[in-house]
């Protein structure tokens, strides 16, 4: 439904900023609190990759990957072992 | 792991890798379903202190402490919240909530990468010998990210990140997920970090062979790792009662088939169900298969499960019989019952005989562990293949190393079979899969690392795949079980490891960040997809060319119509792609020469210049390979290879052919 939430991977352009964590979380909070008031972040990533991950709703998904400094906004993977 | 060290010649050479400390300072992270730290695998016996660059903790959870780690297991940490998010409350009942492994393939893949050596190993009496990983002296860091329901990209992220943080030194991920675009795959995307901060990443090619464009983690920042077999079998003869004999594989122990001959029943003709003939479970007809052996096909459900079907059903043996989508490729099981699985040439005559003859009687003989079997290694017919899915100017797999029937350390917590049924526990196990060849590579990226501390990750690469072999001793090219015939790089990648050789390459390809960034900028990403892959701003600001990427090895791609000449009209000229490459010398001076080896008459070659000197440590030369054809039928592929040697080293490029 509409209102399912699924996880996604936000990728968030690098600021030229410094680098600290408490910039970087509240930059990631700013952006997540735009498209919605419940969503929690589940992991940030700071080495592998420069954002975080959350649970949105498809619509939220939509209108956050249109933010200004959002690189990405993809869909949980489900990998296998081999 | 009893018989991997003497088939990739790291016994027989132990100068090759001199007693060191620099070793044991190489940490080997690896992303899979855990660790059962009790496994005499991770004993710390002698080990030194933990290397002062690790940053990485032992985690503590369900049934998992902090004195579950070591000096050999240094770190041990789980990852499940996008498991969680996805099915809910956890179910300590049937996994732990810890970095415990209760499915055994992540204890497998970590001893395989640096186990400890244990002597005395075994599964159930086969293979036995001294188990011990490839870089037994490195330290192991564990990271669970896969679980009951499977491996989810946000909890791998987060441990490539956090992996990162720790200072692993190489990261072994046996997993993958399909085909996708860098900038959508999150183990690219955390694989390119990783190789910023000189870790080398490894990863399985896959297990969806012998298809062509099967393989999944693609990028060039990845070594991605084919798989073939060991020169081991444990053969299992299926006797008929009209006297012939066919060969299988099995690792059965246990309480015998009566003597003499029994009789067989096909499972297709023992059953009321379509696709009975699998051995589904419920499907077989107690009536029909009581106190008989069953034929069952192979495909569908798991091997070892069908095994359990027939036991269940009140069989007494069964004979598993390659389809066509194995051919004759033998993956020996730790059945609940004798049985034996056989290749499809055999299963097709078994069936023959079992359905159009009148009571139709076998047996089963098991003859043990049997050594020095070949040709090996063969390609695997599993082993995912080419050509490249996402950027065919890459050649993949890199390489091949041993994946089939390896002993490894096992989980205390599930059966050799891992089906519900079979209650026996083993500190060993015995499976295959692309998952097992990499952490082959990836212990032996561990060994190069601390012999070669200064190495960057495309460097080791670049030995392992210069070295690796594409043909046996007696001179004939590697075999590709999926066919019988020669396999091809597109198998192979650049052949199969060979670790010794690799400790001492001469020259190597060496890639940087920036010479990624260029490949990105070649791929013509957007500023948005680079950013995504490599977290910054990058401006491409000069002509990139996929073609003048450093890679080890070549795939050159032709176009079937004719190209346009500078007017625009059909040409009848022959294609012409240049190729340019750099080798840094990291052996001793020396003067090394070209020679072209090639399957492809239709392509002429041509390498300038054909003599590079080196007369320092470190010193690079380039040189330029220009290839010329006409036109070719669309999926026609052809190969070469490229070796450049000063009569002590050979430093050996694969190269491929595609006309699409």
């Amino acid at each position: 439904s509409a209102s399912e939430k699924k996880t996604y991977i936000v990728h968030v352009e690098k600021s030229r900023m410094p680098a600290t964590t408490d910039y970087h979380l509240q930059r990631f909070e700013s952006s997540l609190r735009q498209v919605s008031d419940t969503a929690e972040m589940m992991y940030t990533y700071t080495n592998a990759a420069h954002g975080y991950s959350t649970r949105l709703t498809e619509a939220e998904a939509v209108a956050l990957s249109s933010q200004a400094g959002i690189l990405s906004v993809l869909p949980e993977t489900r990998y296998e072992l081999h | 792991t009893t018989r991997t060290p003497s088939f990739l010649g790291l016994d027989r050479t132990p100068d090759a890798f001199p007693e060191s400390e620099s070793e044991s300072d190489v940490i080997v992270g690896v992303l899979d379903t855990g660790v059962w730290p009790e496994s005499k695998s991770f004993d710390d016996k002698g080990m030194g202190p933990v290397p002062s660059t690790w940053r990485g903790t032992c985690q503590t959870g369900s049934n998992f402490s902090a004195s579950s780690c070591n000096r050999k297991l240094i770190g041990a940490q789980y990852f499940s919240q996008g498991y969680e998010a996805v099915v809910g409350s956890f179910d300590e009942s049937h996994e732990s909530k810890s970095p415990r492994d209760g499915d055994g393939h992540g204890t497998h893949t970590a001893s395989t990468a640096a186990g400890s050596p244990v002597e005395g190993a075994s599964l159930l009496g086969y293979a036995p010998g001294t188990a011990r990983g490839m870089a037994p002296k490195a330290r192991v860091a564990v990271y669970k990210v896969c679980w009951t329901g499977g491996c989810f990209s946000s909890d791998i992220l987060k441990a490539i990140d956090k992996a990162i943080e720790d200072n692993v030194n190489v990261l072994s991920l046996s997993l993958g997920g399909g085909m996708s675009d860098y900038y959508r795959d999150s183990v690219a995307i955390g694989a390119f970090a990783a190789m910023e901060r000189g870790i080398l990443v490894s990863c399985s090619a896959g297990n969806a062979g012998p298809a062509a464009f099967s393989m999944s983690n693609l990028a060039p920042w990845i070594t991605t790792v084919g798989a073939g077999t060991l020169d081991r079998d444990f053969p299992a003869v299926a006797s008929l009662s009209n006297g012939k004999k066919y060969y299988g594989v099995s690792l059965f122990r246990g309480a015998s088939l009566p003597q003499g001959l029994i009789p067989v029943v096909y499972a297709g003709n023992a059953t009321n169900v379509t696709s009975g003939n699998l051995c589904m479970t419920g499907s077989l007809n107690p009536e029909k298969v009581k106190d008989k052996i069953v034929l069952c096909d192979r495909g569908v459900n798991a091997r070892v499960q069908k095994g359990a079907v027939v036991k269940a059903a009140g069989g007494v043996g069964m004979i598993l019989a390659n389809t066509e989508a194995n051919g004759e490729e033998l993956v020996a099981d730790a059945h609940l019952l004798p049985a034996t699985a056989v290749g499809q040439k055999s299963g097709d005559a078994i069936r023959d005989y079992v359905v159009s003859g009148s009571n139709p009687a076998a047996s089963i003989l098991f003859e043990g562990t049997k050594l020095n079997i070949q040709p090996s290694p063969v390609v695997a017919a599993f082993s995912s293949r080419g050509p490249n899915g996402i950027t065919p100017e890459i050649l993949k797999p890199d390489m091949i190393a041993p994946g089939v029937n390896i002993l490894a350390g096992w989980s205390g917590g599930v059966g050799p079979t891992g089906v519900a049924s079979d209650t026996r526990r083993v500190e060993f196990n015995i499976i295959s899969g692309t998952s097992m060849s990499c952490p082959h590579v990836s212990g032996l990226a561990g060994l190069l690392k601390g012999a070669h501390p200064e190495w960057s990750p495309a460097a080791i690469k670049s030995a392992l795949m210069t070295t690796a072999y594409v043909s046996y001793k007696n001179g004939q090219r590697l075999q590709d079980v999926a066919t019988g015939k020669p396999s091809t790089p597109l198998d192979h990648g650049a052949g199969h490891v060979d670790p010794v050789s690799a400790l001492n390459p001469g020259l190597v390809y060496d890639l940087t960040t920036e010479d990624y960034l260029g490949f990105l900028c070649a791929l013509k990403y957007t500023p948005s997809q680079i950013s995504l892959v490599a977290r910054r701003n990058f401006s491409c600001d000069k002509t990139y060319s996929l073609s003048d990427f450093n890679y080890p090895s070549f795939a050159v791609i032709f176009k079937t119509g004719p190209e346009t000449n500078a007017a625009g009209s059909p040409s009848s000229e022959p294609v012409v792609r240049k190729h340019t490459r750099t080798l840094t010398n990291v052996g001793p001076p020396g003067s090394y020469k070209v020679t072209i080896a090639s399957d492809a008459p239709e392509v002429k070659i041509s390498v300038e210049p054909e003599v590079l000197t080196f007369s320092k440590p470190n010193e690079k030369k380039s040189y330029t390979v220009t290839f010329s054809a006409g036109s070719m039928p669309s999926d026609t592929n052809r190969f070469a290879r490229i070796e450049w040697s000063d009569g002590k080293h050979v430093v050996g490029s694969p190269v491929s052919f595609s006309w699409s």
